[in-house]
Parts: structure tokens; C-alpha cells; sequence
């Protein structure tokens, strides 16, 4: 008699390797999700073979964990300061051999790759884990993964389980890939009271691509979108001496703006940028309220205005506006410091001679596909002219159009001036996320926001200053309390409104906090405190982007601490697993880079051990956490 | 719903009830001078007694307005509505929030009350008054009370708003009545000759559920006879 014993279809066997199971599990507790991604893999061949493990995270997720059992023996991941990992990555790198790292990988994601060298038959188990605090955008929080194996997987599954205090209002998931029929059967999605489920479990035949092929149709997006309920503007969870507050009021009237669109009419934005960069606008012109204020400035050798002042959005001015933008044309040379500076002026202006109202606020907007030429051209002059002009009194935004952007620059210009910076992917939607940038920020509900909590009673307060609340967003702060037995916990969040001054006080009594705690039992425990962690270097990261000298240095101190110590990959360390016996043909290597370099969508992982670590041939190719 | 009138110069209280259809909206206060208005909207319980002696009747929504601010302000048991012109601002009954603004402050107190300010003038506090969600006959309801009521000018009217200035009467023949423990008497007001019983009512402003009881003397018959001409003169079409 033969051993009964697992068979497997030859076409799930591609160069050898069949990989057997595909698990993403994302486990979600107030915004804060953790994922793991686990493939188990097995060589069928009669020769070692080279196994690889490609994942695409999101930008904004650190890797926490990376583990790689080969026949039942787990080699773990180690976090390590970036400058001790690479110098174990280089000597793999040097020899040839396995090495594996994350790049940027288009708009969202960044690809986490690693191969392996495994022997006949042999059994390998890759398991990735990676954490990020949802952000809320337009009324939703999303999740976003990306699917795509590279060959049909038996046990293929995506599964979500959220827990939200405030109860869960609605629950959605979508995948670009998907047809009808595979989505009534493979995709389950509910949720109740707090809790909400989401499984994709599609069988092998619901994989192919078509009933005969033998490749899948799983390569695209999958999505997960919720939010919670909204009863209270604010919601405050405390977990062992850690506390999350969560600010989101609704219901507010908008605060109009006064926003100056400074833009890039160099001769590098001709045709294709323009053209979109006009339709983004017209579409934007539309959705401008009445009682906004808008102008434009377009620079290229020359900086010149639509009007010499800002004008309200009447709609015979809109009129006016959407004729003067379908007449912008290219022409000539870059001169960023003298268009920024005229916008930045011209809303000073306003303010000062009152020719807007008294509630509202200022917007500069700069939309730019290059690097001066023109002018001030050194950046970090232009950061210092913006810097100074400005004087913090509103913020600025940077889109970055197309690949050749310095967009290290625009980050700092625009981190530096309380705002936040967006490349704008020249691709057939850039359009749309020129639109969607300015959806975002085109409903300001307070301004000057301000979340105070009791002096002594909070200690290591990440964030608590906004100068904007925008409608659908959501304002995070985290905090570790002085006293972690407290049993009463005060909160007050002050901003300037539309028409009027608010003041939203929240409390906790002990009631309340000991029924967050048996709570704690559903969700795994330490959540706040790794929230606080994650947000806390996420902003010392954003402040080190615009520190220099000593307190460049501080901040980096200070992050790197932390990614030590709540094991995380940021830009500032690396994560090595390495095979103790044979560690020089083993190394693998988990890294993060920032958006300061620029990788081209089509690269793959082929090209992931040329990158980072190796004296880039070209700039073009450079990436790294730096 | 019913009205208790503090007459600080004889250190007493008056009282009466409003028995309107649910629906009906009756004016409070209204200050031309001032610009202020309140007006109130009556709910009845979940199940309507036909019997207009046994059926209770509450403020389910009041409209306060301020013309020369332009500002409107809805309060239902389920939520506060602010307008500020065209512009609406809308909290919840959870909200702790303070609003202020030129000449107004408001401050809702979570799943208490309303504090709301005109300046150096009028304050106005509006409880809520919740019962117990699935309760079969009662539903959640607002009370309404003026603090500094002198501070509003003297040509201020509505079914609140004429007690703002001076009041004077007289109490005299007080006899046993049927309820021993609610004696009768007669009492001269607004040269009207009335029978009124000695009865009390209860002022919730410091804690809705328990209420502090005001001893009162109450006016029959929609307060009949206080109430400055025709109770219909009170009924206004709209909230606003």
C-alpha cells in the first residue's frame, strides 16, 4: 500500500516551486492595524532551487517582523541600527549572494523582496509583519493591499478583523481584480456593533485567469474601507497607562478660504502636465463655495496674476477664472522663489487690508514639475524666503508633478509651513488626484486647533497643535499618563470655527475607563502604546525632515530609540534575519526608504539588490531611507 | 408642559399648565428690543390619551432666535442645531462643548443641559429630560428656564416673557380642599378674582432626574385669568 499524502497539481508547480498558501491576516483595534503576510512554499524539484517572497506594503506601514523557517527552523528578524544591518548587507551583497530589501513601489506602496536558497524538497515559510495607524480621509479609514502571486496558490486567503470602540458605521471591500461571480462567492464583508469581519478566500479555480489558464487573475488592489460611529466628536481609549484620543467633529459649517494657486508654467509642463493641471482646475473652480477667495499665480522666467488681489468666488468670477486657466500656456524657465513669494504676499495682503473675512483661512498651493532655474534657485533659499514670508501663519501645500520633481525640497517646503507635501503621478488620473488633493483640504471646519489635557498628568504628547480640521479627517494624539491608576481623564480640544469659537471637552470616569479595560481582553493589550510609539516616530521623522545641527541629530536619537525599542523598520534601522550557520548566504534584510529618491514604477525585484546599498550607477535609480 | 413663575417680591411662585395638541407651537418669550425670541414645541407621549385630563404634554423642540445676531438655535432631545445665517453648525447631546461667538456663549454640558448667554443679558438653560429608552408611554423631553430675566427690556412678551416685569398679587381666603393636603384660595391678579390651589412643582435645573420642588400657587384653566388675553394669541405657526 502507498502513504496516503498531500498531491499536487503539476500546474501549481511553476519552475519547481509550488506555493501551497498565501495568508494576509490584518488584525485592526482603533485605527492601529497590524498585518501578517505568511507564504509556505515547498521545492518540488530535485535541486535546490531560489524561492522569493515579494510583498507590497503600504508607504505609510513599518515592518515590525520578518521571519523565515526553512524545514521547521525559524531564523527571526533582528532590528538593527541602519548602519550596523548594512554592513552585514554588504557583505552578502558583495558575494553575490541572497539579500532582500524594500523600495519604493509606486504611489502607496513600497515592495518588501527576499529570495532563499532551498534545498530539494524542502519546506520554506516566509511571514511578514508590518504595522500602520489608519489615517481617516474623506470620511473613511482604508486599507489598502496589494495582490499579486505570481502562480496559482492552493490556500490563497485575505482576512480582516477590525474591533472599533466606537462601533463600527460601515464596512466595505473591494478588489480591482474581481468579477461579479467571484465576488458573491469568495468575498464576505459584515460587521456588528464593534466588531467587523472581512475574508477573500478564493479556491484555485476562481484564481485562473480563465477556465484553462494556469495563471492567476489575483493582481491588483484590494481595499478595505470603514469608519466608525460618530456620536461624539471625540473618543478617548486608555490601555495600560498609555491613551489614544480621537477627534473628529462633523456637523460643522465649512470656514471659508482664501487659497492662491502658485503655478508652474515652465516649459516643462507643456502639453500633458498643463492639460491636466488645467482640468483639475476647472473641475476645482466648480466646486469652490461662494464666500472662498481665490487667485492665481503662474511662474516660469516671469511671475504674473490672474488679478492683482484675491477674488471672491462669485459665479461670474469663477467665470472669469475657469477662461483665464483654459488659456494658460507653457513657456520657458522655472522661477519657484518669485512665484511663491508674489502668492505668499498677496494673501498677507488680504488679511492685512481686510479684504477677506475676518473667519477664515489662507491656503497657498504650489503646483511644480521641476527644480528652479530662475531667480533664487538655491533651495534651501527658497525654503528659508517661504519660511519667512509666511511666518507660520498659514500653511502650504506642495504637489510634486511628474519624475524628475526635487521632492525632498517641496516636502520640506511644505512641512516647514505647516502643510503637507503630494507627488502627483503624471499618469491618465492625474487629473483626478489633483482633485482628490484638494478635496481633502477644501473643507476646513476649524482652524488653530488646540488639544489640551491637565498639566503634569500627560507625559510624551505626540502632536496636539493643528492648524487645520478638515471635514472627514480625523485628528490622532496619544500620550502616556503620568499616573497610569488614574481614574479620571480630561480632555479639551479648542479651535476657531466658521462663525464662532469652540471648546469640546471629553471626559473619562472611572466607570468608564474600567469598562475600556475589560475590553482589553478581546484585543491584543499593548495597541495604544505601540500606536503611540508608531505616531510618535512618524512625527519625529517629519521634524527631522526640516531639522538641522543638533537638532537634526536629537530627533534622530530620539527615533531611532524608539524603533529600537517597539521594533520597528524605519528609515533610521534595518531588520536582519540571519541563518546562524550558514549566515553569510542567509542574510536577509528588511529596510525602509523615504520619498526622498525616486523609483520608477516598472522596477521590480530584480533589480532590488542593485539598489539602496550598492553605489547607485545613476541617481535615477537611487533609494533609500535617506 | 407646566410654568413656574417666581415673583421675587412676594417671595412665592405661581404656576399653571399648558394643555395643547401635540404639534402646537406656543410663544415663551419674545424681546423686540432685545431681538430675542423663544418659542416651543409640544410633544405628547408615545401613546396619545384622548382624554385631554390624563394626557401629558412637554416641550419636545424649542426655537431661540436672535435677529440682530442672526443666529438660530434648534434643541430637540436628540440634538442641538446651530444657525449662524444660512449656516448650520449641529452637536449632540454627548458633546461637552462651549460655542462662543460675539454676544453669545452656549455651553452643552453632555446628556445635562444648555447654557446659553446673550451677552451681559438673558441666560437661558434648556434641560434635557431623558427617560428610559424603551419606556411605553414616556419619550424624552426639554425644560426651559431664564436666569437674569430682568436684564431683558420691558416691552418683552409671550407666555413667560410678561412675567419678566413686576407682578403683584394677592392671596386671601385660603381654605382646605378636597386634597387635604392642597389647600384652595383666592387670588386677585391682573384685576381678575381667581381660585387657586396651593400645589408645588419642581425645578430641575440643578439635576434633571431628582428636581427641586417649588412650592406654587396654581392657576386652573391654562392659567386663565393670569395669562395676558387669549391663550390662541400665543400659538405661533412655526418654530422660526
Amino acid at each position: 500500500s502507498r502513504p496516503l499524502g498531500k498531491r499536487s497539481l503539476p500546474e501549481m508547480v511553476v519552475d519547481g516551486i509550488e506555493v501551497y498558501s498565501t495568508k494576509i491576516h490584518c488584525r485592526v483595534t482603533s485605527r492601529f492595524a497590524h498585518n501578517t503576510v505568511t507564504t509556505r512554499a515547498t521545492n518540488r524539484a530535485e535541486t535546490a532551487k531560489e524561492v522569493s517572497f515579494d510583498v507590497e506594503l503600504p508607504k505609510t506601514a513599518f515592518i515590525t517582523n520578518f521571519t523565515l523557517t526553512i524545514d521547521g527552523v525559524t531564523y527571526p528578524g533582528n532590528i538593527k541600527e541602519k548602519e550596523v544591518a548594512q554592513k552585514q548587507y554588504d557583505r552578502a551583497v558583495s558575494q553575490g549572494k541572497t539579500a532582500g530589501l524594500v523600495k519604493a513601489s509606486g504611489r502607496k506602496l513600497e515592495k518588501f523582496t527576499v529570495s532563499v536558497n532551498v534545498a530539494a524538497g524542502s519546506k520554506v515559510t516566509f511571514e511578514l509583519t508590518y504595522e500602520e495607524l489608519l489615517k481617516r480621509n474623506k470620511g473613511k479609514y482604508e486599507m489598502y493591499l496589494k495582490v499579486r502571486p505570481k502562480q496559482l496558490v492552493k490556500h490563497f486567503e485575505i482576512t480582516a478583523d477590525i474591533f472599533e470602540p466606537q462601533g463600527i458605521s460601515s464596512l466595505d471591500a473591494q478588489a480591482s481584480f474581481i468579477t461579479n461571480d467571484l465576488l458573491a462567492s469568495a468575498l464576505t464583508k459584515s460587521f456588528s456593533g464593534k466588531k467587523g469581519h472581512v475574508s477573500f478566500k478564493p479556491s484555485v479555480d476562481q484564481q485562473r485567469s480563465c477556465p484553462t489558464c494556469t495563471d492567476s487573475l489575483l493582481d491588483g488592489d484590494f481595499t478595505i474601507t470603514y469608519d466608525v460611529n460618530r456620536e461624539s466628536p471625540a473618543n478617548v481609549q486608555i490601555v495600560n497607562g498609555y491613551f489614544v484620543h480621537f477627534f473628529a467633529p462633523h456637523g460643522l459649517p465649512v470656514v471659508p478660504k482664501n487659497v492662491v494657486f502658485v503655478i508652474d508654467v515652465s516649459g516643462s509642463m507643456y502639453y500633458q502636465k498643463l492639460k491636466q493641471t488645467k482640468e483639475a482646475l476647472l473641475k476645482i473652480l466648480e466646486d469652490m463655495k461662494e464666500n472662498d477667495y481665490l487667485n492665481f499665480v503662474l511662474f516660469a522666467s516671469k511671475v504674473r496674476v490672474w488679478k492683482d488681489h484675491l477674488i471672491q468666488a462669485t459665479p461670474e468670477n469663477i467665470q472669469e477664472a475657469r477662461a483665464f486657466v483654459s488659456n494658460i500656456a507653457a513657456e520657458d524657465t522655472t522661477n519657484i522663489n518669485g512665484g511663491l513669494l508674489r502668492g505668499i504676499e498677496m494673501l498677507k495682503k488680504a488679511r492685512e487690508e481686510h479684504q477677506v473675512p475676518e473667519r477664515s483661512t489662507s491656503i497657498v498651493i504650489l503646483l511644480t514639475d521641476g527644480i528652479a532655474n530662475e531667480g533664487v534657485s538655491r533651495p534651501e533659499d527658497i525654503q528659508a524666503n517661504a519660511r519667512n514670508a509666511i511666518g507660520g501663519k498659514f500653511p502650504l501645500y506642495s504637489l510634486g508633478f511628474g519624475d524628475n520633481v526635487d521632492y525632498g525640497f517641496l516636502e520640506k517646503l511644505a512641512l516647514e509651513n505647516n502643510g503637507f507635501a503630494r507627488r502627483i503621478y503624471e499618469a491618465s488620473d492625474a487629473t483626478l488626484q489633483l482633485q482628490d488633493f484638494y478635496e481633502e483640504i477644501a473643507n476646513p471646519l476649524l482652524t488653530g486647533v488646540e488639544v489640551e489635557y491637565p498639566q503634569n498628568a500627560i507625559l510624551d504628547l505626540t502632536q496636539n497643535t493643528y492648524k487645520h480640521y478638515y471635514d472627514g479627517s480625523e485628528i490622532v494624539v496619544a500620550g502616556k499618563l503620568a499616573d497610569k491608576d488614574m481614574n479620571h481623564f480630561k480632555a479639551d480640544v479648542k479651535g476657531h470655527g466658521a462663525f464662532n469659537d469652540l471648546s469640546f471637552t471629553e471626559e473619562l470616569d472611572a466607570e468608564e475607563m474600567e469598562k475600556a479595560r475589560q475590553e482589553q481582553d478581546y484585543i491584543f493589550g499593548d495597541y495604544i502604546e505601540r500606536l503611540w510609539a508608531y505616531l510618535t516616530i512618524e512625527q519625529l521623522l517629519d521634524k527631522r525632515k526640516k531639522a538641522q545641527g543638533e537638532e537634526k541629530e536629537n530627533l534622530t536619537a530620539q527615533a531611532l530609540e524608539l524603533s529600537l525599542k517597539y521594533h520597528f523598520v524605519t528609515p533610521l534601522t534595518s531588520m536582519v534575519v540571519t541563518k546562524p550557520e550558514d549566515n553569510e548566504d542567509q542574510t536577509a534584510i528588511a529596510d525602509k526608504p523615504g520619498d526622498g529618491g525616486w523609483a520608477p514604477e516598472g522596477e521590480r525585484a530584480g533589480s532590488a539588490v542593485l539598489v539602496g546599498y550598492q553605489p547607485p550607477q545613476t541617481p535615477y535609480y537611487y533609494v533609500d531611507g535617506d | 408642559p407646566h410654568f413656574i413663575i417666581r415673583v421675587p417680591g412676594k417671595n412665592d411662585a405661581l404656576c399653571f399648565n399648558i394643555d395643547e395638541d401635540p404639534g402646537t407651537v406656543l410663544r415663551l418669550i419674545h424681546d423686540p428690543v432685545t431681538g430675542l425670541t423663544v418659542h416651543g414645541e409640544i410633544i405628547g407621549d408615545k401613546v396619545a390619551s384622548a382624554d385631554s385630563k390624563t394626557r401629558n404634554t412637554y416641550f419636545g423642540k424649542l426655537g431661540i432666535a436672535n435677529a440682530y445676531l442672526d443666529v438660530r438655535i434648534e434643541v430637540t432631545p436628540e440634538k442641538i442645531s446651530l444657525w449662524n445665517g444660512e449656516a448650520q453648525s449641529t452637536f449632540s447631546w454627548l458633546d461637552t462643548v462651549t460655542v462662543t461667538q460675539n454676544g453669545m456663549t452656549m455651553a452643552i454640558n453632555r446628556k445635562k443641559n444648555i447654557v446659553l448667554s446673550f451677552g451681559d443679558g438673558v441666560t437661558f438653560v434648556v434641560v434635557l429630560h431623558q427617560v428610559w429608552k424603551k419606556h411605553p408611554v414616556h419619550r424624552d423631553f426639554l425644560g426651559f428656564y431664564v436666569v437674569d430675566s430682568h436684564r431683558m427690556s420691558a416691552q418683552t412678551h409671550g407666555l413667560l416673557g410678561q412675567f419678566f416685569h413686576p407682578l403683584d398679587f394677592e392671596v386671601s381666603d385660603i381654605r382646605p380642599g378636597l386634597d387635604p393636603s392642597k389647600p384652595v384660595a383666592t387670588m386677585v391678579v391682573k384685576n381678575h378674582q381667581l381660585k387657586v390651589t396651593r400645589g408645588s412643582q419642581k425645578d430641575y435645573r440643578r439635576d434633571a432626574s431628582v428636581g427641586v420642588k417649588v412650592a406654587c400657587w396654581f392657576i386652573h384653566n391654562n392659567g386663565e385669568g393670569l395669562l395676558d388675553g387669549d391663550l390662541k394669541d400665543y400659538i405661533v405657526p412655526a418654530l422660526f
